[in-house]
């Protein structure tokens, strides 16, 4: 695309638009793809030399502000509230995070909070077995906002410093299990008056233009402090991170990079911003 | 909406008796704009306009339907063709039971819930008595999962601990179908990267050893543009024989849909539309069109 000596004309901006939104950049590639026209026309950007680091600076300023690490509560446990619609990876995401804690030094404690999908509880308690972490948890069946009781007062009573609590998928448009949602922060607020200390949404970076529906419409339910981009080992760039900046400006805390326990990486800008325009 | 796009688009229609080049540019111009923002693949899009344009030329524009309507229709329609592909082959039919069926796809994606939705769906509308075979042995709690969906429905499950290896487990688990005289076998492999070399042998590992009669590609509706790259690969590896597209009951356009069938050629069986066994249906290709554009 930036080969020596190419003309910056209609055919290289179309071309570039294609880069930005195989990346699933959306209408914000189209954007700017405008910008670029505007820099071109006045003279600020002279050849196809100089894009690539228009094109940097520009996505690197969208994303000003979007890296920031796990919060901790001044006192008492840090409640981590998981999130997010079917599939994305919210139960594994639970499990590494457990395991980074852990070696950090921390006492962790999870909440088996899908008591809803078949195995749900299994299938954390599995992790919570093979990283040595105690695990909160009722038969599938129970009322989610209980187990979110149970887990609060737990993490209160054994002082642990953190609290992940899993949550079931939930796709945004079904009300009931929105509100069903609201009802689990609701009891957990008013056990800590400032839990969730962090609400994590946990987006499948292999989505489209949904994902930011899927931000916004969340944000309306929980308080979405913060998200965790998973399956980023794959060959998506997770571009929809850029949609959802303009409806919901929280931090990226972590990308997932893989099945496995060890596979959770602090969200670093720049090398998301260079994997785009690779 | 693109609707509305288009009403705009179609002022320099009115009292023009034939749909030219100039006078549907604009109109060209938002369809294209819709598809890429339902997740439309860029060049699928393209060609996709390019397509439909070439048929909506030199058609006359017909007095009694307002021809914004009558544009919308031309795209409707051929998407809806697109869409529909060899639908009408459905499942495959075996040339002697049982009838083996393989879900494949991208982690996530539905698979071990579609499994369970098509036996049952199996049972209902064909009288079939499946077995669910369990050859996801790497997800904590996935052979879990299969199991206590066959319990909840009363479908047998065939499982093993999971030391064992997945193309074992499957080949076991066709000879434990005949000897119980089950007719339909549904294979649930576990998720995985279309990238991930060692993971896409052993799928074909477990085809060449179990020799499906249909592989079915499951499919996140709300996938973005990787949508045509785990397809192709997946596609390349395996004979698929169709796709199921899931959690179609959220808001997502669906826009990867129809790349999807375009790079692969085949066709969406079914639509998963909720989380519940029986939300599986039949895929209804005119609905999603509708959609698609908006
Ligand atoms: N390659 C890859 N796979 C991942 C990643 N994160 C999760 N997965 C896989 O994605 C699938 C779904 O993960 P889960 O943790 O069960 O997702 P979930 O959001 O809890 O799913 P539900 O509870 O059913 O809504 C599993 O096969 C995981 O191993 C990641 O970062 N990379
Ligand atoms: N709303 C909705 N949820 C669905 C649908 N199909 C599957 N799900 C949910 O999506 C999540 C993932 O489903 P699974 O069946 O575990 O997906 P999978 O492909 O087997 O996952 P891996 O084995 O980890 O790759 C679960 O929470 C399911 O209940 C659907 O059509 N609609
Ligand atoms: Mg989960
Ligand atoms: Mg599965």
């Amino acid at each position: 695309l930036f080969s020596f000596g190419r003309k910056l004309d209609e055919t290289f901006l179309e071309e570039l638009e294609e880069v930005l939104y195989n990346s699933d950049l959306g209408p914000v590639g189209t954007r700017i793809v405008e910008d670029l026209k505007e820099s071109y026309r006045k003279r600020e950007v002279k050849e196809v030399a100089e894009v690539p680091a228009f094109l940097r600076r520009r996505l690197l300023h969208r994303l000003a502000g979007s890296e920031a690490p796990l919060v901790s509560a001044p006192q008492g446990p840090t409640v981590v509230l998981i999130v997010g619609v079917n599939g994305s990876g919210k139960t594994t995401s639970i499990a590494k995070l457990a395991a980074h804690l852990k070696k950090q030094g921390k006492s962790v404690l999870l909440g088996a909070g899908d008591t809803f999908r078949a195995a749900a509880v299994e299938q954390l308690t599995r992790w919570a077995e093979r990283l040595g972490i105690p695990i909160v948890k009722q038969p599938t069946g129970a009322d989610p906002a209980a187990v979110a009781f149970d887990a609060v007062a737990a993490a209160v009573a054994r002082k642990v410093d953190y609290l992940l609590l899993d949550t079931a998928g939930r796709l945004h448009t079904q009300k009931n299990l929105m509100a069903e949602l609201e009802k689990v922060v609701r009891v957990v607020k008013k056990q800590l008056p400032d839990a969730p200390h962090e609400t994590l949404l946990v987006l499948d970076a292999t989505t489209g233009q949904n994902a930011i529906r899927q931000a916004s419409e969340f944000a309306q339910s929980a308080p979405v402090t913060g998200l965790i981009l998973a399956k980023m080992d794959g060959t998506a760039k997770g571009g929809a991170f850029f949609g959802i900046r303009e409806v919901l400006p929280v931090p990226v805390k972590f990308l997932g990079v893989g099945e496995g326990v060890e596979d959770l990486e602090p969200f670093a800008v720049e090398g998301y911003v260079d994997a785009i325009l690779t | 909406s693109l609707a509305g796009a288009l009403g705009k688009a179609y002022r320099a229609i009115v009292g023009q008796k034939v749909l030219t080049e100039s006078n549907i540019e604009d109109g060209i111009r938002a369809v294209r704009q819709a598809l890429l923002e339902a997740d439309v693949n860029f060049q699928v899009a393209k060609e996709f306009v390019a397509d439909v344009k070439r048929r909506a030329l030199g058609l006359d524009v017909i007095k009694a339907v307002e021809p914004g309507q009558q544009f919308i229709k031309c795209f409707h329609d051929a998407l809806t063709d697109l869409l529909l592909g060899g639908q009408a082959q459905g499942l495959p039919v075996a040339p002697q039971a049982p009838l083996v069926l393989m879900m494949c796809g991208l982690q996530g994606s539905g698979k071990t819930t579609t499994c369970a939705k098509l036996a049952l769906w199996l049972r209902k509308n064909k009288k079939k008595n499946p077995l669910l075979v369990a050859a996801d042995l790497q997800r904590p709690a996935a052979v879990d999962q299969l199991q206590a969906l066959g319990k909840q429905l009363n479908i047998a499950v065939y499982a093993e601990p999971t030391t064992a290896r997945p193309p074992e487990v499957c080949r076991r688990g066709l000879e434990h179908a005949r000897t119980r005289q089950h007719d339909v076998v549904i294979l649930d492999t576990a998720g995985r990267l279309h990238i991930d070399e060692p993971l896409m042998k052993e799928l074909q590992q477990i085809h060449d050893l179990c020799k499906p009669h249909g592989v079915l590609l499951v499919c996140d509706s709300m996938l973005g543009q990787d949508a045509v790259n785990s397809a192709k690969e997946f596609h390349a590896r395996l004979p698929l024989h169709g796709l199921v597209l899931t959690k179609v009951d959220g808001d997502a356009r669906g826009g990867a849909a129809l790349s999807i069938v375009k790079v692969t050629g085949r066709p969406i069986l079914f639509a998963g539309v909720g989380e519940k066994p029986d939300d599986l249906e039949e895929f209804d290709p005119p609905r999603m069109a509708g959609r698609i554009l908006g």
